[in-house]
């Protein structure tokens, strides 16, 4: 995956991200493609979730598939959900839930309540900040005021770091891609690289949602992994995404 | 580079979406949070049956590739639906939902959902 939240120089935050899924689980060798990413593919759908016929927030989401990786709460924030991998993962906390032992969420599901119910950028932050996960996770929150703009690290139990947007540094935009931000990603999935790279070309005066769809477009920002791409603004409250292929040569990962 | 990674010049003028790495927009659909959660996703899971359906059977193929007896996807679709009762609302009735309408086993469908945390392993 790789989520991307920048400022633009009116002070507007956008949100983009590739949703990459599916490593390892079954290659197509004729069409050289992974099997679970081909099939997630015709899943994809944007869901607008509404109560008293008024929207909460939208979604881009699998079919069948409850919890939220992808959402903008109008006017109010923008959330992504990319993996984390550490020894300390997933497994323990479903065995801890098989145990009895239930005061961790799943992951998906405090994002999806997060997108319905939290009532600002700070209490998403802190929701997504605090709240004990079965699994650890890179939650990206984008806002609706100048600087509003974060990665929050976590692991099951703690909030391990918050990396925000600081524009008084030159820290226009923050970018995710699977690792932590203060190590180097592995050198055999180096994506993040590539990803500056194309951001610091593109510049704080030229980013939109529309240079931003370039920036993951650019292999192997986009691999054969990826199944969509969600451009969000949460200023205009809107949300929009695309089915993606990436034809050879193109990384599997 | 035609060698991996395959890194390329920065993209430009992809927007609006088009030619090979574009392969569609993705329909919208309206969620009713108003309406009980086991018919919230009726009618998208009725669009969509045939292609859960398939996703599901590729994930089912690739346990099988893991453990030929089938015991993986028996476990599964014994232990699973038990969790669903332990889960939130109101994420365990939606589920239930989602597998009355797809027709696919509550287990399966409850897997689908916490695929997440069972990738770690």
């Amino acid at each position: 995956c790789t989520s991307v939240v920048a400022e633009d120089d009116k002070g507007n935050l956008l949100h983009g991200r590739n949703l990459d899924f599916g490593l390892f689980m079954g290659w197509d060798i004729k069409n050289k493609s992974w099997i679970i990413s081909e099939k997630l593919k015709p899943l994809v759908v944007n869901l607008d979730f509404k109560r008293n016929n008024q929207t909460v927030f939208k979604s881009t989401n699998f079919a069948g598939y409850v919890g939220m990786l992808t959402g903008i709460k109008p006017h109010m924030f923008s959330l992504t959900m990319n993996e984390r991998f550490s020894l300390d993962g997933g497994y323990i906390g479903i065995l801890e839930w098989i145990l009895g032992k239930r005061d961790g969420m799943w992951m998906s599901f405090l994002t999806r309540s997060v997108l319905e119910n939290a009532k600002s950028y700070e209490d998403a932050k802190a929701l997504l900040a605090q709240t004990k996960l079965l699994a650890p996770a890179y939650f990206i929150l984008g806002g609706n005021q100048t600087g509003q703009g974060c990665i929050v690290t976590r692991s099951r139990l703690l909030s391990i770091d918050i990396l925000e947007i600081d524009l008084k540094l030159g820290r226009w935009y923050v970018l995710e891609t699977n690792y932590d931000h203060w190590k180097e990603p592995l050198f055999l999935d180096d994506r993040r690289t590539p990803a500056m790279k194309c951001m610091n070309r593109t510049t704080q005066a030229n980013i939109s949602l529309k240079t931003m769809y370039d920036v993951l477009s650019t292999k192997p920002v986009l691999n054969k992994l990826t199944t969509y791409t969600t451009l969000m603004q949460v200023s205009e409250g809107k949300l929009k995404s695309y089915i993606r292929d990436c034809p050879s040569p193109c990384m599997p990962w | 580079q035609f060698i991996p990674p395959f890194t390329e010049d920065c993209r430009s003028d992809m927007y609006p979406p088009s030619g090979p790495t574009f392969r569609g927009d993705v329909s919208w659909y309206t969620v009713d949070l108003d309406s009980p959660p086991r018919e919230r996703w009726t009618a998208l899971i009725t669009d969509k049956k045939t292609a859960l359906v398939d996703v599901m059977q590729a994930i089912r193929d690739l346990a099988n590739a893991f453990v030929p007896s089938g015991k993986l996807i028996e476990l599964v679709d014994i232990t699973l639906p038990f969790m669903v009762n332990t889960l939130p609302n109101p994420f365990g009735e939606e589920i239930r939902g989602i597998s009355d309408v797809s027709g696919i086993p509550l287990g399966e469908v409850v897997l689908f959902n916490i695929f997440y945390e069972v990738f770690t392993v």
